[in-house]
């Protein structure tokens, strides 16, 4: 289960505080995965005080779209440090999905490979396995296959922390790229962070998902967790 | 191995100070719900008297089966639209999820014991996590409770009674998870966000 709570003592309208949050949960705490499992009491909260003495806050002050994006910040770090605690979790995973014709298919194709038991188990394995990252994107539940163009696909693994700067290029314009550097691969795969980054090239929407590897001790942590 | 990496996350993501937002006071008890005396219970007060109340907005869980906190504190919200809501009651060890009329019952016991506390009526919202299935033990939430809504020095708006929160909500975490930050907008103006949260499985939200 999920919990949150942001609070501010900036004075802000109620309608205007609840577009805020829900605006900032849609590219935060709704772009997170752990296992899959969506919880019974997933809650998020947001209090406005009002302690500061200035103007009210409302949809259309000039400074509702500057606090609406630093909301989005603190809420993507707060998600983040939840997929970073993921139960026995040993990578944090960014996936970005980009170049597609709109958010909503962007978001389920980054899901749908956040969410993919084998590919988790892969990068547990520390394993350069784009065929499963393929797979994922061709079983995502897409309205259409509009964002869909395999001559246009590419899939890459980009290096964060240590391996800033690295990348390994998977499928190119739809190609596997079957000369994969291993040494280059095991070495980017082998740090806790790594950005898979897929282009689909049929538009200009993207979205970023976080998720984290599977691993044994997530298995042992829940198969009697009820006790 | 296992440790040596909590303790790096521990290190890595929980501050040792912040900054908080004017207006709130959080505090947190051990009621006895989780083993080995852990805090399992936390409120969060906003103390600030404007006229209107602080104003409040919510995204729950869009799971069909919503449990009894989420429900009771949605139909509050529906209800007062935003305004008036001054107090956030956190348990932790018991979701008080797929519990009935029972569970629903208890949500609203919750919430009748901190107003009582506090002297205030429809101004409470709940938040629960644990273990699915198993009702509230309403001995232990309530003893808990009144012990830490009568005593006023168990509130602060300092980095410790933040951090404390944050560990009450944990369930199966490894870390407390909690931020904070100042900003000066266009103007002048210089507000503080803080945020707390937990989680580390059965994460998949889709709220709304």
């Amino acid at each position: 289960t999920l919990l949150g709570f942001i609070g501010t003592d900036l004075p802000i309208s109620a309608s205007a505080l609840q577009n805020i949050l829900s605006s900032a949960v849609n590219r935060s705490f709704n772009c997170i995965s752990v296992d899959g499992d969506m919880s019974t009491n997933d809650t998020i909260y947001m209090l406005a005080s009002g302690a500061v003495d200035t103007d009210l806050i409302t949809e259309s002050s000039e400074l509702f779209p500057v606090v609406k994006a630093q909301v989005t910040e603190m809420a993507q770090k707060l998600a983040q440090l939840v997929v970073r605690d993921g139960e026995g979790s040993t990578k944090f995973v960014t996936v970005h999905v980009k170049r597609a014709l709109n958010f909503a298919d962007a978001k389920v194709i980054a899901q749908t490979i956040s969410n993919s038991s084998l590919v988790k188990c892969a990068l547990y394995g520390q394993d350069a396995n784009w065929g499963r990252i393929l797979c994922a994107i061709g079983y995502a539940q897409l309205g259409d296959c509009a964002s869909l163009d395999e001559s246009t696909l590419n899939v890459s693994f980009v290096g964060v922390g240590d391996s800033e700067g690295a990348e390994l290029n998977l499928i190119v314009d739809g190609v596997p790229n079957v000369n994969i550097d291993e040494a280059k691969a095991a070495a980017m795969l082998a740090d806790t962070d790594l950005k898979i980054v897929v282009d689909l090239g049929t538009g200009t929407k993207e979205c970023n998902f976080w998720t984290c590897d599977l691993s044994h001790e997530y298995i042992s942590i829940n198969a009697d967790y009820r006790s | 191995q296992r440790a040596a990496s909590v303790a790096s996350k521990y290190d890595r993501y929980v501050p040792s100070n912040g900054v908080f937002p004017l207006g709130f006071k959080v505090g947190s008890i051990a009621t006895g719900v989780k083993k080995n005396g852990q805090l399992d219970l936390g409120v969060i007060l906003s103390t600030h008297e404007r006229e209107g109340g602080p104003t409040a907005a919510a995204v729950f869980t869009t799971n069909k089966f919503k449990a009894a906190p989420v429900v009771t504190s949605k139909a509050r919200l529906a209800k007062c639209e935003g305004h008036g809501i001054s107090a956030i009651v956190i348990n932790s060890g018991c979701a008080n999820a797929v519990t009935g009329e029972v569970g629903l019952q208890n949500a609203k016991k919750v919430v009748q014991l901190a107003e009582r506390q506090l002297g205030k009526k429809d101004t409470t919202l709940l938040m629960s996590t644990g273990v699915i299935g198993q009702h509230l033990s309403m001995d232990k939430i309530e003893r808990g409770l009144d012990a830490l809504l009568s005593d006023s020095s168990a509130f602060g708006n300092d980095f410790n009674s933040w951090l404390s929160l944050s560990k009450a909500m944990m369930t199966t975490d490894t870390f407390p998870k909690l931020i904070s930050s100042q900003y000066t907008l266009p103007g002048g103006t210089t507000y503080t966000l803080t945020g707390v949260s937990k989680g580390a499985g059965m994460i998949c939200p889709n709220m709304a």
